[in-house]
């Protein structure tokens, strides 16, 4: 198996609580992130639509225009619906462009089809979400097909509106920990 | 004289008129963040009646795309609310919310996903969402790259807060440090909205950086031909540069352009508070105004100016140098070591990684993205 993230290492941010295992019959919402075709293509028309000495510049595409350019090609579509039928997994949805595809997987199942995942639950006031604080890959025969699989590593964002006060007040500690560390 | 930053302060500072507010129906304007939170029509009716006085205004969002709980009001979500009404003013407004998601889910994708799925979409977007380079994988900021390219193909303008952690810093393994660029700050087919304070914090004069502005290079995307002159210029001429072992001078250089982001009156649980700071404010403001001149082109049967950055870097070279206030004052925050002793990069002329071309001259913007 490969891993499509190897990197950076998993880490839990601050204030996030783990709170165990989640149970083998949990829901877990994956989002496989497909191989897609025409990056290149899809370069050079960003480039000649957004410049405004291009002849081109504001001829935008559709929607519809866009998935013709970058859908996942029938080899890419084909490997992973195999791969996803054969654990069984069956509740997903997909998006125009067929880049995407969303799944409601037990989390038995997830660990099954993603080797190295663990699924547990952490809290942080009244927030609570489940990821996997071990790596996960994808069958070797799938790595060329899936850029990424959302839903294991990264953890909802932080605020990032301060008050005046609070930045300053968070200036402060960081000077007294920075003097310390220097 | 004025205690904090209401709309009539900003549309006061960048020039804009009572005149200068939507009047096309079918034009519309997007904001989203991703912390979960809620805002509330309430909030946004109160913040107009208190602030909204001096421009037509709408005082309710007109879309609400995702789940609106019963939940207090969050400030984030009060703030990019209510400020991008107060530029874009008159302009239709949604709101992607994704409080109340699946466990499992990780919203800023459930974002992406709703763009490859909807097609018909506001043509700005402003988004308060950034996370350290270094936290995520290559993979994962490779991809959404491509779908932030899917969304400039289809003339949408998506605006990022340049975060507020200044050059950011980071530990390295050997000890040494370095300045930590953010994601989807340093995206090369975002533009990237920093901040400034007033000179005078009472009063509507100059602006200056604001300390927090996130800013600098990327290590993960090369710098993009749109800006190489610019950032080539400010390298050459700044001058005074941190160690060069701080940063990839080759990377995608960020910010784009500015606002102010220091100091805002939010309304939010009915509750008017002021002191509220940060890029998430500067980047509804910029938003806003993208919307009006979208407003603009779309009444002369132009397209809207969708992904920004290849025109907001040519303005100098077509002479519309006054299209935007240059800040040339200030720097912002960085390391807390005896090298850089906390600063990372200072404002210079024209383009700089604090404040990027600085902050918009709406009449004079809008004379340069509205072709005779």
């Amino acid at each position: 198996a490969l891993q499509p993230e190897p990197e950076p290492p998993c880490r839990v941010p601050p204030g996030w609580t783990p709170a165990g295992r989640v149970d083998p019959g949990h829901e877990v919402q994956l989002t496989f992130a497909l191989r897609q075709r025409g990056a290149g293509r899809l370069s050079q028309l960003v480039r000649a639509v957004s410049d405004p000495r291009s002849p081109r510049y504001g001829k935008y595409l559709s929607l519809e225009q866009v998935r013709d350019l970058v859908q996942p090609s029938p080899a890419t579509l084909t490997a992973v619906l195999k791969w996803l039928q054969g654990y069984g997994v069956e509740k997903c949805s997909s998006v125009t462009t067929l880049d995407f595809l969303e799944c409601l997987v037990p989390a038995s199942t997830a660990e099954q089809l993603l080797p190295g995942a663990e699924f547990h639950r952490y809290v942080k006031g009244q927030r609570s979400v489940v990821r996997s604080p071990l790596r996960y890959a994808v069958p070797e025969e799938l790595a060329e097909h899936v850029d990424f699989v959302g839903g294991l590593h990264r953890f909802p964002a932080e605020r990032k509106v301060v008050s005046r006060a609070w930045a300053k007040k968070e200036m402060e500690s960081k000077q007294h920990n920075g003097a310390r560390a220097v | 004289f004025h205690l904090g930053v209401t709309p009539s302060v900003i549309r006061k500072r960048y020039n804009m008129t009572g005149g200068d507010v939507g009047l096309l129906p079918n034009n519309s304007q997007a904001c989203a963040q991703f912390l979960e939170q809620y805002f509330h029509q309430a909030d946004v009716a109160e913040f107009m009646q208190l602030f909204g006085s001096s421009f037509a205004h709408r005082s309710q969002v007109d879309r609400v795309i995702g789940r609106q709980g019963k939940g207090k009001a969050g400030l984030e979500a009060s703030l990019d609310v209510e400020y991008i009404m107060s530029t874009g003013a008159n302009i239709s407004t949604w709101v992607f919310s994704n409080a109340g998601r699946h466990e499992s889910q990780e919203p800023f994708l459930a974002w992406l996903l709703l763009l490859s799925n909807m097609s018909s979409l506001p043509w700005v977007h402003s988004v308060s969402y950034g996370d350290d380079e270094d936290s995520l994988s290559l993979a994962y900021m490779e991809r959404v790259n491509v779908e932030f390219m899917k969304a400039a193909a289809r003339g949408l303008t998506i605006l990022f807060a340049s975060g507020d952690d200044g050059a950011g810093c980071r530990r390295m393994p050997g000890g040494n440090h370095t300045f930590r660029p953010s994601f989807p700050a340093s995206s090369p087919y975002v533009t990237t909205v920093g901040g400034t304070s007033f000179k005078n914090p009472f009063l509507v004069t100059a602006e200056v950086t604001d300390y927090i502005s996130g800013g600098g290079f990327s290590n993960v995307f090369p710098m993009p031909d749109y800006q190489a002159a610019a950032v080539k210029r400010f390298l050459r001429s700044a001058s005074k540069l941190p160690p060069s072992s701080y940063y990839n001078s080759s990377g995608r250089a960020y910010p784009d352009l500015s606002a102010l982001s220091d100091n805002y009156w939010v309304v939010t649980n009915r509750i008017p508070l002021p002191w509220v700071s940060g890029t998430s404010a500067s980047t509804p403001v910029v938003g806003g105004m993208v919307a009006l001149i979208n407003d603009r082109r779309l009444q002369r049967g132009l397209a809207p100016l969708g992904f920004l950055n290849p025109a907001l870097y040519q303005l100098q070279e077509q002479g519309h140098d006054a299209a935007l206030y240059d800040v040339t004052q200030g720097c912002h925050l960085s390391c807390l070591d005896g090298t850089v002793q906390g600063q990372g990069f200072c404002a210079g002329p024209a383009w700089d990684p604090v404040t990027g071309w600085g902050t918009p001259n709406f009449p004079r913007l809008l004379r340069a993205l509205l072709p005779p």
